[in-house]
């Protein structure tokens, strides 16, 4: 029943008494964190009317109402010399692994969401969101090609002043690398291992779409729902985020040198290539 | 350079926004898989050349005496599925190698997940030096759906340490006398011993 601690000597992060993170220390700051998973209900609209068509393959369009989906996880933790693990479970559907590598500093949570459930008639769009202390002030930044760093301000654009009507997906902005938010003190940064849709709805927040199972169509030319039954059940889908948090300015590295080597080493990988060796011996393969 | 190509080309495709999570019909994805594998295997036949030409070249230059031509040719395989901890090679060796080529310009430490059966095994570096390793599991879902035609209930976590910048370190992973996995994590201790010396 008491918060566990798993780390190194960069970055060590607290899970409370609900199997859910709680904060982390990274860089010389400690910082309240908290991850959780979330849906959305998919929009059911008037294919009919242009301006009103359902959430779809081509439009993402959630309702603007956000349902927390656990509030708590059953976790089993592995510690061992070359990275500290915790498995949650959160539901039948959705569960992660929080892990923090010996030599590394940064948090990798690699999800697994699915087969979204449907049973009840509605659309659902699943977010991972990141909930912190940061005074964000409403200004977040997102990537859009991996190498520019562009600066987002909520329910505004730079040329124009918008009055959104959703207010959920008018704030949505594609994600190549990565996203991030920060104030005077603390700059909190999640990556992405693949192109995915990010916003900062509420100051001190960040939240990524990670999984969507739709039963309308878009009326865009598809005419079918992104309903998947490839497997008979649904998809399941499984990825990455790493989290990078420190201060916003200094440090060797900075926290932004950080970000960039991550993301480097994330969407650069190093590649491995495998071979049997059944048919040597370890002297003859040296 | 066609293989290149075909690689850059399939990439290009892939730039259109249905091949983004959760945009496209899943019959969109398994074709843009099937692009991907089929520009994959065109380069694996390059990066099998790259690989068996500075392996070559260093065994040449590492044995002073050896005066025949190396005509080992290694069986350098991608395994395309890791993302999903699948590797046939790994869950069904005995003995494997992993070797590790960092395409960056400067060195990189990278935590190696590998996709094993449930075994206990042992990781050797090029220096005799057994390198520490961990077991942990492959997460499942809860609903025990089925997602990945493997069998490999673990993952063999280790750390490949200074990769040199475009160059590659290679391990030697070989299966141990079984003992029940009981997810204390296996702990290879690192050996006292000075490596064997290695000219470089």
């Amino acid at each position: 029943n008491d918060p566990i601690t798993i780390g190194n000597k960069y970055i060590n992060i607290t899970i409370d008494n609900n199997g859910l993170l709680s904060s982390v220390s990274s860089n010389g700051i400690t910082t309240p964190v908290s991850q959780k998973f979330f849906y959305y209900d998919a929009a059911i609209g008037n294919n009919m009317a242009f301006v009103n068509r359902s959430s779809g393959a081509y439009i993402f369009r959630p309702n603007n109402t956000i349902h927390l989906i656990a509030e708590k996880a059953s976790i089993h933790i592995f510690r061992g010399p070359a990275v500290d693990e915790i498995h949650q479970i959160f539901n039948d559907w959705i569960s992660q692994v929080i892990r923090v590598y010996k030599n590394e500093n940064h948090i990798e949570f690699e999800w697994m969401i699915g087969p979204i459930p449907i049973d009840d008639g509605v659309g659902k769009e699943i977010v991972t969101r990141f909930d912190s202390d940061i005074k964000s002030n409403g200004v977040f930044f997102t990537d859009s090609n991996g190498r520019e760093e562009i600066r987002r301000k909520r329910n505004e654009r730079d040329t124009w002043t918008p009055n959104l009507l959703e207010k959920v997906a008018g704030n949505y902005y594609p994600l190549t690398a990565k996203i991030a938010i920060e104030d005077q003190k603390t700059r909190m940064a999640v990556l992405v291992d693949r192109a995915q849709g990010g916003s900062s709805l509420k100051d001190g927040s960040i939240e990524i779409m990670i999984h969507r199972r739709l039963l309308h169509d878009d009326a865009f030319g598809v005419e079918e729902a992104l309903n998947e039954t490839a497997f008979g059940s649904g998809l399941i889908v499984r990825g990455q985020h790493y989290l990078v948090l420190g201060p916003p300015t200094g440090g060797i590295p900075s926290t932004k040198a950080q970000e960039r080597f991550l993301q480097m080493e994330k969407l650069l990988p190093n590649w491995l290539f495998f071979s049997n060796a059944d048919q040597w011996s370890y002297s003859e393969w040296r | 350079e066609s293989h290149l190509t075909f690689m850059r080309e399939t990439m290009g495709i892939l730039q259109h926004h249905d091949a983004i999570t959760g945009t496209e019909k899943q019959k969109v994805a398994f074709d843009y898989a099937k692009q991907l594998a089929v520009a994959f295997r065109a380069c694996e036949i390059n990066s099998r050349l790259i690989l068996n030409t500075i392996v070559s070249g260093n065994v040449k230059a590492l044995s002073k005496s050896y005066d025949g031509e190396w005509d080992h040719q290694f069986e350098f395989k991608n395994c395309l599925n890791l993302n999903i901890s699948q590797c046939d090679i790994s869950e069904n060796s005995q003995q494997f190698t992993v070797t590790v080529y960092n395409p960056l310009s400067h060195s990189t430490f990278q935590y190696v997940r590998v996709p094993v059966m449930d075994a206990d095994y042992q990781v050797m570096d090029y220096r005799n030096i057994p390198t520490e390793s961990q077991m942990v599991p492959v997460p499942s879902p809860i609903n025990h759906i089925k997602y990945r035609s493997s069998n490999a209930t673990n993952e063999l976590v280790f750390l490949a340490a200074e990769v040199p910048p475009l160059g590659y370190k290679s391990y030697f992973i070989s299966k141990q006398a079984r003992f029940p996995t009981k997810f204390t994590p296996v702990v290879h201790m690192v050996s006292d011993q000075p490596p064997a010396s290695v000219e470089e």
